[in-house]
């Protein structure tokens, strides 16, 4: 057989290689494309949500530039005279929008914050909002779990919707932190 | 040089005001509205009446932008800010410096009169591309990329809204910017090389370049950019082992082609024989990316479909989509003279027995054969060759292909060419092997031909390696190189499973046994 | 091996990649909601 490495021996000594060292095949056994934060399954473009070569993830849509009036865009000097962004103030709507379309961005974890002040609780697997069902008596509850009629929040179909839920006190989220600088 | 006395105190002090307009409580619309007040003032000041003054003009606020943002980098460097840099102080010179210079060349004449605009356009580029040039020389290691990168950046961005005053000069203004980037590719400034990318990759330039601009009249410029990009990562590429700022990088061009892979496939079926010819031969994954595309409204078979008969298939016998101009693939020379003499008369035998010197390179440390060559020229008498059997009204097949001065020249570098040259040669053919039209068809003929026809074992265990090394690395792999491998291991006439090679270790032979079960 | 063309092209690229761009270096500022990315519960939605 051909002795170098333009042979198939040549070959197998990467091959064996990228078991012991994967960072030396990169190039000759490639990476894992789906996994570089693109959604290659969609069946749109993508291009128009790209963020760019470093990012590992697509774009959100605040991130990306719109054709506004330019009565929407707001002039950097005015930002200190309008009214300071008061999560407290809002309707659950806006609370819920916010933590949806905030994804990775201390938006999201202020506006998880002021839901659980309202009584909603986030369910770790379940990836839902939940809160109590008013006039839907419990139907069973003992130190580690409860069961009953609540609602959860539909992010698909944007209302709230009572459901049966067997609910373990461990997999509902405490309250969420802020990051210590915000 | 030479500015006038007193033109740096006069352009900061505009620029002052500038700001001032910027931070008065007015909206946009009447900063536009009130826009031609402030050109008044710079008129006033002598800024407008001369294309030398306003070309000063625009340098020394650049450069002021520069020093601003290096010096905010300095001092967040001495007193690193607790919470991390608040990224938008490095932004606010540059926005402003650039909204005032959008507005300029949007008010400058008449709006049916896109020429003095442009000029103003490719001025501001050509002192944004200047200035870094000139700054990455002298700051070397200290060079920061992000002024250029935002004045470049949010100028496009402003460039590329949908206003009717841009629409006429839309193709004007992309080129404009394709241009800038060339004069500061990563070749020419890579301490600018991650911005750049980021420039060519972003959302707004991928959408204006590729799907915006008409007739795909983007798609050329787009494709030198890329070429840019590969023919810099090349050296860096050539080791195993990758460094941190090179698989970056890698990993961020691999990204962009996976974008265009995705949305613009024709792009990369248009453009992959430039591509190909950029990337270096052990860039496995990322070539087979773009041999992988096809027409989005072609549907593949399924290679692993039993009895598959590819020569019936409908697109097989269409030449493939390729922006390639096959008379300039060899560079007009004597070479080019004594090739298509061959190939008219298959004679003189010389012209074999002198191939190999004609395409060795003998005075560079970093390779030994011009792959350049070897690419151009299998391309170069594949297509002939393709071109010949089809005026006998005949396909491609391991008859039609064989004793041909084509093959002559093909066979010559399995037999004279040394393991290096020959790796070469296979894979300029495995290049061509990509979705079903008349190139992928007569090149997987050839290489089954090759293989069959073989003089040594060598060669069989080269073609196979090829093939293999293709095969083994991670999706996507071009439909051409399934087909062709898959005929390889199924069809008897090849003895593919008697050969040594094919048993020579666990991990070889599992790795045909998959692919023969998964075709089986 | 590098040559020497290259190998300097090599050194400006690694003092670039310690100062890479950063996400908002290509977006317009965000005045009024300004991008505050920060790691957020992996349970949490991320797209």
């Amino acid at each position: 057989m051909i002795p170098n490495q333009f042979g198939i021996v040549g070959l197998l000594t990467f091959i064996r290689a990228a078991e012991s060292d994967p960072s030396l095949v990169s190039l000759a056994l490639g990476q894992d494309l789906t996994a570089l934060g693109l959604n290659l399954n969609s069946p749109d473009n993508i291009y128009l949500s790209f963020a760019g070569p470093w990012a590992d993830s697509a774009c959100r849509p605040q991130d990306m530039d719109h054709n506004v009036p330019p009565e929407y865009l707001i002039n950097g000097s005015i930002r200190e005279k309008l009214a300071p962004v008061r999560l407290n103030r809002y309707k659950e709507d806006l609370l819920f929008y916010l933590f949806y379309s905030y994804v990775g961005d201390v938006l999201q974890i202020a506006a998880a914050a002021e839901l659980y002040s309202r009584e909603w609780r986030y369910h770790m697997e379940e990836k839902v909002w939940i809160s109590q069902a008013p006039g839907m008596p419990m139907v069973e509850k003992t130190s580690t779990y409860e069961r009953g009629t609540y609602y959860f929040f539909d992010a698909h179909n944007w209302r709230k919707v009572a459901k049966e839920f067997h609910l373990d006190y461990s997999k509902l989220e405490g309250r969420p932190q802020l990051p210590a600088h915000v | 040089y030479n500015d006038p006395p007193g033109l740096q105190e006069k352009t900061e002090d505009l620029l002052r005001q500038w700001r001032n307009v910027l931070l008065s409580p007015l909206t946009e619309r009447e900063i536009t509205q009130n826009f031609n007040i402030y050109m008044h003032r710079m008129n006033i000041n002598g800024i407008l009446k001369s294309d030398d003054m306003i070309t000063r003009f625009f340098r020394i606020s650049a450069q002021r932008c520069i020093d601003d943002v290096y010096q905010l980098l300095a001092e967040d460097r001495l007193n690193p800010p607790v919470a991390g840099p608040k990224r938008k102080k490095y932004y606010m010179a540059c926005d402003s410096f650039i909204k005032l210079v959008s507005l300029l060349i949007k008010n400058t004449a008449e709006a049916s009169n896109p020429t003095p605009k442009l000029n103003l356009l490719n001025k501001i580029l050509g002192i944004i591309a200047g200035c870094l040039l000139q700054d990455h020389e002298e700051h070397g290691t200290n060079f920061q990329q992000l002024p250029y990168h935002r004045l470049m950046l949010i100028l496009f961005l402003d460039m590329n809204t949908s206003e009717p005053v841009l629409e006429s000069m839309n193709y004007q203004i992309l080129t404009a910017f394709c241009h800038t980037l060339r004069i500061v590719r990563p070749s020419v400034a890579p301490g600018f090389c991650y911005a750049w990318l980021e420039v060519v990759a972003h959302r707004a330039f991928l959408n204006r370049v590729m799907a915006l601009t008409p007739q795909q009249k983007g798609w050329g410029m787009y494709s030198t950019l890329l070429i840019d990009l590969f023919k810099f990562l090349d050296p860096f590429l050539r080791n195993t082992e990758l460094a941190a700022p090179v698989m970056t990088l890698y990993k961020g061009t691999l990204k962009v082609l996976l974008v265009l892979l995705h949305d613009f496939p024709e792009f990369l079926c248009d453009y992959h024989y430039g591509f190909c010819d950029a990337i270096p031969p052990n860039c496995i994954q990322m070539r087979n990316l773009i041999l992988s595309a096809f027409p989005r409204n072609m549907r593949l078979p399924d290679p692993f479909t039993p009895n598959l008969k590819v020569d019936l298939l409908v697109e097989i016998n269409s030449p493939p989509r390729a922006v390639i101009n096959y008379g300039t693939l060899i560079p007009p020379s004597q070479f080019k003279k004594d090739l298509d003499a061959y190939l008219a008369a298959r004679t003189p035998v010389t012209f074999l027995t002198e191939l190999r010197s004609n395409i060795q390179v003998v005075n560079d440390p970093a390779r030994r054969y011009n792959c350049q060559l070897i690419n151009g020229l299998v391309l170069y008498v594949g297509t002939q060759a393709i071109a010949q059997i089809k005026a006998k009204g005949q396909t491609p097949n391991m008859s039609t292909i064989a004793h041909s001065a084509h093959m002559d020249i093909f066979q010559n570098f399995t037999v004279d060419f040394d393991y290096e040259g020959r790796y070469l040669f296979l894979n300029a053919i495995a290049n061509q092997l990509r979705y079903p039209n008349s190139h992928t068809h007569y090149f997987s003929c050839c290489l089954l031909y090759l293989f069959a026809e073989a003089n040594s074992e060598a060669v069989q265990e080269q073609i196979t390696r090829m093939l293999l090394e293709r095969l083994i690395v991670n999706r996507p792999h071009p439909w051409g190189l399934l087909i062709t491998f898959i005929e390889l291991i199924k069809n008897p006439a090849y003895k593919f499973w008697s050969h040594e090679f094919v048993h020579c270790a666990p991990e070889i032979e599992k790795l045909f046994a998959s692919v023969a079960r998964s075709c089986i | 091996p590098l040559n020497t063309d290259h190998q300097s092209q090599f050194t400006m690229m690694e003092a670039a990649f310690y100062h890479m761009p950063h996400a908002s270096d290509s977006e317009r500022m965000r005045v009024y909601l300004p991008k505050n990315i920060c790691q957020t519960p992996a349970y949490y939605n991320q797209v």
